[in-house]
C-alpha cells in the first residue's frame, strides 16, 4: 500500500526535521511505481508525479509532521480532480429517441454493457431498444437476442448479411415505431488501426448521430490505452468512457491514462457479467483502487 | 534510441520507456536493465546497437522456456483445456488451434464447456461449422462437467486424436468459479487418469499488470501448461508474458493475430522481441 511505502522511505530518512527537496524525490518515486504497476501510462505517470511534486513543496510537506500521510492525501485530491466527470449521466436528445452507440476493442464487453445500459434506463422509466448492428462476430446478434429476452427490452435486428451502417440507418426508424426513448446500439468490436472497420464506425456514426459515443474499455487494459483510445477519439468523438471487469483486481489505471490525455469522461463501470453489475462511476473510489 | 555512440544514462531511461510502455512491468524491467547494465561493464559494451542487442538477448533468454516432456506413447484423445478471464479470445483460439491440428490430418473434436454465457455454445458452433469441426454440446445452462466427460467418452470410443475443451471466461479472483474448473479438470481425469494433457491460457495481448496475476491465479487453482497470447495484431505488445516466464516458467505457444482461421502462429520468441523493441 502507497501510504506504509511513503512511511517506510521517511523512516529511512530519519528525523531531521525538515526534508530535502531530494527527499520528497526519493518518496515521489514509490508514487511513481505505485502508478506505473497500476498500469498508468508512462508519460502520465511523468506529468501526473511533476504535479503533485508542485503541490508538495507548495504545501511545504517538507516540515509536515507526518509527510506520508501529507503524499497520499495530494495524489488522491489529484487522481480525483483528474478522473471526475459526469458520473452516471447521459446525455438525452432534445426530443426522443436519445440515442447511444458502443464501441471498443475485441472482447472489451460491449454486448453485455449494451444490455446493462438498457436494463439501468428501463429502471429510470425509459424505454430502452437495443440494435444488434455486430454482423461479424458469429452469433454476436443472437448473444444480444438473448440478453434482451432476459430482460424483457426489444432487440431490433436483421440477418446477418446486412451490414451494421444499413441496420443504424433503420433504426431510428424501428425506435419512432416502438416509441422507444432510447436507443442503445452495439457495435462489432475492431481495432484502431484497422482502416475498414474504422471507416464503419464513422459511417454508422454519421447514419445515427448518435447522443452519446460511449468506448468500453477493459479495465485490465495496460499501456496501450491512450493510443488505442486517443484513435476512436480523433475518428469518432467520443462522449464517454465504461469502464468493464471492475469486478476483477486490474487497478484500472488505464482509464486514468485515457482520461488525462483524451479528456473523455468515465460514465460507467461493469462489476459483473449479469446485467445488474452496473454502477455510475466514482472518482474517489477508482482513485483509491489505483493507488492500490 | 540506440544509434547514439557512447553509452549514457539517456540510454538507460530510453529503455526504461521502451520497455514500460510494452507492458514489460516495472519490476522486470528493472531486472533486464540491470542485467544489461553489467554486461556493459563485464563487456565493455560502448556502442549503443550493442546494448540493445544484449537486451533483446536478455528477453529471449527469459521467454525460451522448456515445454514440459508431452508423453507420446499415450493413448488417444489428447485433452487440452482452454481457459482464461473473459473476453480474452478462448472460443475464437480453440477453433484457429483445432484447424491448425486438422490441417496436419488430425482428427478434432471441440467441447462446449461454456454452457453460462449468452450465445456461447451458439458462437461455438458456428465457428466449428465454419471450419469443419465437430462440437459436442448439450444445452445452455447444463453442468459443464457433465459435457466434458460426455465429450471425453465420445472422443474415445471414436479414437478421436485431440479434444479441446471450452470453458466460460472468469474472473480469478472469484473463487466458486475457479472451484468450478478445479472440477471441470477432475472430470476429465476421471474419464481418463492422464487428462488434461495440456492446459492452455489465453490471455489478451491489450492486457497490463493484471496478466501476471491471472496466471498465478490459475496456475494455483489447475496448472497452466502455456500460454496462448491472442489480439497481438493490435497495437499492444504483450510485454507482460515476460513477466509471466520469468516468474511462473510457463512457456508462449501460440499467438493470435486476427479474428480469422488461419490468424494463429507458433510462438518465436526472437521475432516477438524484435516487434516489442521496434
Ligand atoms: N466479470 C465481468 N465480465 C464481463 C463484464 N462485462 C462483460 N463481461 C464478460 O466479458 C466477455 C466479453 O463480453 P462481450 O459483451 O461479449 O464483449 P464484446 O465487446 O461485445 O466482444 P466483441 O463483440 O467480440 O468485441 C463476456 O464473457 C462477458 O460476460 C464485467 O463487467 N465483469
Ligand atoms: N483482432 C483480434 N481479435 C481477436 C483475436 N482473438 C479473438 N479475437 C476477438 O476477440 C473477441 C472475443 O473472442 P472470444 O473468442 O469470444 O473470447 P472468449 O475468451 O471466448 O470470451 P468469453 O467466452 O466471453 O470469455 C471476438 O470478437 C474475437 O473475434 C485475435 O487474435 N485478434
Ligand atoms: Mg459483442
Ligand atoms: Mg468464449
Amino acid at each position: 500500500v502507497l501510504s506504509d511505502k511513503l512511511n517506510q522511505v521517511f523512516h529511512l530518512l530519519g528525523n531531521k526535521g525538515r526534508l530535502t527537496e531530494k527527499d520528497i524525490d526519493e518518496a515521489l518515486r514509490q508514487v511513481r511505481l505505485a502508478l506505473l504497476e497500476a498500469d498508468v501510462n508512462f508519460k502520465v505517470v511523468k506529468d501526473f508525479v511533476t504535479r503533485v511534486r508542485d503541490r508538495a513543496l507548495g504545501a511545504n510537506v517538507r516540515q509536515s509532521l507526518a509527510p506520508a500521510q501529507q503524499i497520499v492525501k495530494i495524489v488522491n485530491e489529484e487522481l480525483v480532480v483528474v478522473l471526475g466527470g459526469e458520473p452516471g449521466r447521459l446525455t438525452a436528445a432534445s426530443q426522443p429517441p436519445s440515442v447511444v452507440m458502443l464501441t471498443g476493442l475485441q472482447g472489451s464487453g460491449k454486448t453485455t454493457t449494451a444490455a446493462k445500459l438498457a436494463r439501468h434506463l428501463k429502471q429510470t422509466g425509459q424505454r430502452p431498444l437495443l440494435v444488434a448492428a455486430d454482423n461479424r462476430r458469429p452469433a454476436a446478434i443472437e448473444q444480444l437476442v438473448t440478453l434482451g429476452k432476459q430482460l424483457d427490452v426489444p432487440v431490433y435486428r436483421e440477418s446477418p448479411d446486412m451490414p451494421g451502417r444499413d441496420v443504424c440507418a433503420r433504426a431510428r426508424v424501428k425506435a419512432k415505431e416502438m416509441a422507444a426513448t432510447w436507443v442503445i446500439v452495439d457495435t462489432a468490436g475492431r481495432l484502431h488501426i484497422d482502416e475498414a472497420m474504422m471507416d464503419e464506425l464513422v459511417q454508422m456514426k454519421k447514419e445515427l448521430k448518435p447522443d452519446e459515443m460511449l468506448l468500453v474499455v477493459d479495465a485490465m487494459t495496460g499501456q496501450d490505452a491512450v493510443r488505442m483510445a486517443g484513435e476512436f477519439h480523433s475518428r469518432v468523438s467520443l462522449t464517454g468512457l465504461i469502464l468493464t471487469k471492475m469486478d476483477g483486481d486490474a487497478r484500472g489505471g488505464a482509464a486514468l491514462s485515457i482520461r488525462w490525455v483524451s479528456g473523455v469522461p468515465i460514465k460507467f463501470i461493469g462489476t459483473g457479467e449479469k446485467a445488474d453489475a452496473f454502477e455510475p462511476f466514482y472518482p474517489d473510489r477508482l482513485a483509491s483502487r489505483i493507488l492500490g | 534510441l540506440f544509434d547514439r555512440p557512447a553509452v549514457d544514462a539517456e540510454v538507460w531511461d530510453e529503455l526504461e520507456e521502451l520497455l514500460v510502455s510494452a507492458d514489460v512491468g516495472i519490476s522486470t524491467t528493472e531486472k533486464l536493465i540491470e542485467k544489461v547494465k553489467k554486461q556493459v561493464v563485464v563487456e565493455k559494451i560502448d556502442q549503443g546497437s550493442h546494448v540493445r542487442a544484449a537486451l533483446r538477448a536478455a528477453m529471449v533468454d527469459i521467454l525460451i522456456v522448456p515445454i514440459r516432456e508431452i508423453m507420446e506413447d499415450l493413448s488417444p484423445p489428447k485433452v487440452i483445456l482452454v481457459v482464461g478471464v473473459n473476453g480474452g479470445g478462448k472460443t475464437t483460439s480453440i477453433v484457429k488451434l483445432a484447424h491448425s491440428l486438422k490441417n496436419e490430418g488430425k482428427s478434432v473434436l471441440l467441447v462446449a464447456a461454456d454452457t453460462f454465457r449468452a450465445a456461447a455454445i451458439d458462437q461455438l458452433k458456428r465457428l466449428g461449422e465454419r471450419a469443419g469441426i465437430e462440437i459436442i454440446a448439450h444445452q445452455s445452462g447444463a453442468d459443464p462437467g457433465a459435457v466434458v466427460y460426455d465429450a471425453l467418452q465420445a472422443a474415445k470410443s471414436r479414437q478421436v486424436e485431440a479434444v479441446i475443451i471450452d470453458t466460460a471466461g472468469r474472473i480469478h479472483t472469484r473463487s466458486n468459479l475457479m472451484e468450478e474448473l478445479e472440477k471441470v479438470k477432475r472430470v476429465a481425469g476421471k474419464a481418463d487418469v492422464t487428462a488434461p494433457h495440456e492446459v492452455i491460457l489465453v490471455l489478451d495481448a491489450t492486457t497490463g499488470q493484471n496478466g501476471l496475476v491471472q496466471a498465478r491465479y490459475f496456475t494455483e487453482a489447475i496448472g497452466i501448461t502455456g500460454i496462448f497470447l491472442a489480439k497481438l495484431d493490435g497495437t499492444a505488445k504483450g510485454g507482460i508474458v515476460l513477466a509471466i516466464c520469468d516468474e511462473l516458467k510457463i512457456p508462449i505457444q501460440f499467438i493470435g493475430v486476427g479474428e480469422k482461421l488461419e490468424d494463429m502462429e507458433s510462438f518465436n520468441a526472437e521475432a516477438f522481441v524484435a516487434a516489442l523493441c521496434d
